[in-house]
């Protein structure tokens, strides 16, 4: 997962989630 | 067109082959994602990771969270029968797993689980190591080094603390578990390079 090129979309996962992704969160 | 996608962190490793390539890599990538959530949670959580830059925050997470995950999932290599679950639950022996294209990384990924395991740290000092292992001022792109060098000295010092303190008898765990740090860095290459080669193909 180190993902260089973010094939993965882990930079995007993980700007998520560090953010706090309300959309994602339950109620 | 490789029908096999041998990481645990995949929900199993057979891959339909109807699918395009694009589709087997968002069927894998939902997989990781919750995984994924998880590392970023338990890096929220440590003192200190959230005063340090965003961008340095997500370099690290970038950088380490593969490594963090082999700490985490080191038990679902299971040393004794040979086998590795993956996410759906299903557990593969190595040599089905070697006929389906598993390399050298496979092996590397059981000596690393079988060693880590066989330490014998509780919840609380995998925990510390683990943030240790996340919070690395040689990763590629960090802006403020200082600080997440000071962050890093203070997470083995209270590694080395607790260790010491569970372990008064056993002075070399401490010493073992720094070893474990290169040797992450040598499965992450490993890892990048067999995804590089499975993008490729």
């Amino acid at each position: 997962f180190s993902d260089p090129a973010n094939n993965l979309g882990l930079e995007d996962i993980i700007r998520k989630a560090l953010m706090g992704n309300l959309e994602e969160r339950p109620e | 067109n490789r029908m096999h996608l041998v990481c645990p962190m995949n929900t199993s490793p057979h891959v339909d082959p109807q699918k395009s390539g694009h589709e087997v890599w968002e069927e894998f990538s939902h997989s990781f994602t919750p995984a994924v959530r998880e590392v970023v949670e338990f890096a929220k959580k440590i003192p200190g990771f959230r005063d340090l830059t965003q961008h340095d925050q997500v370099s690290l997470l970038k950088a380490g969270t593969f490594e963090v995950l082999v700490v985490r999932f080191a038990s679902l290599f299971d040393v004794t029968d040979r086998t590795v679950t993956f996410l759906g639950g299903k557990k593969y022996s190595v040599d089905t797993l070697r006929a389906m294209g598993a390399g050298d990384l496979l092996n590397s990924m059981f000596d690393f689980s079988e060693k880590l395991i066989n330490l014998g740290l509780c919840e609380e000092e995998m925990s510390l190591f683990t943030a240790v292992v996340l919070v690395s001022a040689d990763r590629s792109g960090i802006e403020n080094v200082n600080s997440v060098e000071a962050l890093q000295e203070t997470l083995i010092r209270a590694l080395r603390s607790l260790i010491t303190k569970n372990h008064p008898n056993e002075s070399a765990i401490f010493t073992k578990l720094l070893l474990k740090l290169p040797d992450l860095r040598s499965l992450n290459n490993m890892h990048s390079e067999e995804l590089l080669a499975f993008k490729v193909h």
